[in-house]
């Protein structure tokens, strides 16, 4: 999740959870986006899907277990997105439960999937506050340049105003360094910078206490640019490239995390 | 302007406003986002400004000169963004005339400065309407990369609806390719499909059939992200650097394109 476009949510989201799924752990990906990156990213056609997340949020009744691709890989499900998700925003506009929907729909899978990975479209909105009442956490990507410092603080703040109101029990874990220019002096500026504001966040008790810089950062990788075209995760497309050895490491690190929970 | 995030579009509009600037023709940059990141890129204070253009939107009797910076650099002068005005999308909703109001603010200043660059946030809410129904034309900050290509078409039918609506004239003249890895053939694939969807464009006489792709592309290069910490123009910067030469010469070519109009 991050408000800001551009910054390596779906690109993260689809190769953390193929990371995941190929260490054998069964996962679940939600696709929240009615860009449906992540969903094209996977190979599935949003328009060619029986049907999608959307249907799972406009009828409480509609099961999720129907709206699932499960065929692409071992261990990994979608959960779709398509164009009519943007209309989302306006259906669900002053029904009561809006905001709950997709934490309602997940609950049955739950016992299905070990983990539930959700991608965030580039808002605010009522599909980004449906995924943070679902979410037990929230992980942010970004990338280390000084304009995406701006604001870091903010994004946080609303973060932790909207989580209180909306799922009390959420933290935000941390963040993940996207297309890293890892030899340049400027992103490790950035980086320590942010450390450094994480350091301030836990003494201080901020909200997002808990909250760091994951490792490794994800080099950038024209690769990872590439496999989102031929609906392959990076590890189909390009087992050996420096984007497969650096989500493969985050997906085991935080694993290891979730194990230790 | 762009709806989608981390395009492009601050890095573009600053640097091709001071490479206009360089050849000594004036030129106003107005900052529509309320992130004031061209404003922070050139080093203003958005908090130590007198005014902003949140003032001008907010009171059609406010005189837009007195917000303006016009100190910093030789024919080149901001007209600055803060926070304030996230509030303008709320503030402005049910005013009649409340995608007009930049148009009328800028209206006096036409003959002022030769050329006036309009830096839009990513969305299409009131800030952008407001820069489309005051603009001449739309210049499309854009990464080659597949991802990026979803969406284009919609995004050229979404601004000509718009257009149709608030201002008949204005025309998308074309794409700026940012951050560009120009040895990959992904980028080379990706610009060709771009080129081959404005060629049918063209011919098919759509609303937006005179967009094209300017060249140069600009090379991805640290020191573009590096330079507004420092609230530096790339050619104060790193005047030597590939995104000085490549944001130069766009800036000649559109002045080029401009004169012949
Ligand atoms: N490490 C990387 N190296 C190279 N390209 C990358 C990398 N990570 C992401 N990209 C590319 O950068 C672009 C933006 O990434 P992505 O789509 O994942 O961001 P996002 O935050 O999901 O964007 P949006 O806000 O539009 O949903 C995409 O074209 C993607 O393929
Ligand atoms: N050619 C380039 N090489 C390296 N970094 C770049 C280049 N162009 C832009 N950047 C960096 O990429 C990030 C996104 O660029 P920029 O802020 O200009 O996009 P934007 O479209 O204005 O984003 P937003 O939608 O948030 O307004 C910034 O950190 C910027 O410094
Ligand atoms: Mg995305
Ligand atoms: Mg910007």
């Amino acid at each position: 999740m991050n408000q800001k476009g551009g910054v390596g949510k779906t690109t993260s989201v689809v190769n953390i959870a193929a990371g995941i799924a190929q260490r054998g752990r069964s996962v679940l990906l939600v696709d929240m986006d009615p860009q449906a990156h992540s969903t094209i990213s996977l190979g599935v056609d949003p328009a060619a899907q029986q049907a999608s997340v959307y249907d799972v949020l406009l009828d409480p009744a509609f099961d999720a277990l129907d709206a699932l691709s499960v065929g692409a890989r071992p261990h990994l499900a979608v959960l779709g997105s398509e164009v009519d998700l943007a209309a989302a925003e306006t259906e669900l506009a002053g029904v009561e439960d809006r905001n709950q929907r997709l934490a309602r729909a997940l609950e049955p899978l739950k016992s299905v999937y070990e983990y539930i990975l959700i991608d965030c479209p580039p808002s605010l909105g009522v599909l980004t506050l449906n995924a943070l009442a679902a979410a037990r956490e929230v992980i942010m990507p970004m990338q280390a340049h000084f304009l995406a410092l701006q604001g870091v603080s903010k994004l946080l703040e609303t973060v932790s105003l909207v989580s209180q109101g909306v799922n009390p029990r959420l933290k935000v874990s941390g963040v993940v360094l996207c297309m890293h220019d890892e030899n340049t002096r400027h992103a490790r500026e950035v980086v320590a910078d942010l450390e450094q504001f994480f350091e301030q966040g836990r003494q201080s008790g901020a909200p997002w206490w808990a909250a760091r810089v994951y490792r490794p950062a994800v080099r950038r990788s024209i690769k990872l640019a590439e496999s989102p075209g031929f609906g392959q995760t990076i590890f189909e497309y390009a087992p050996g490239s420096t984007g497969a050895l650096d989500y493969q490491a985050l997906a085991d690190e935080l694993i290891a995390e979730w194990d230790a929970l």
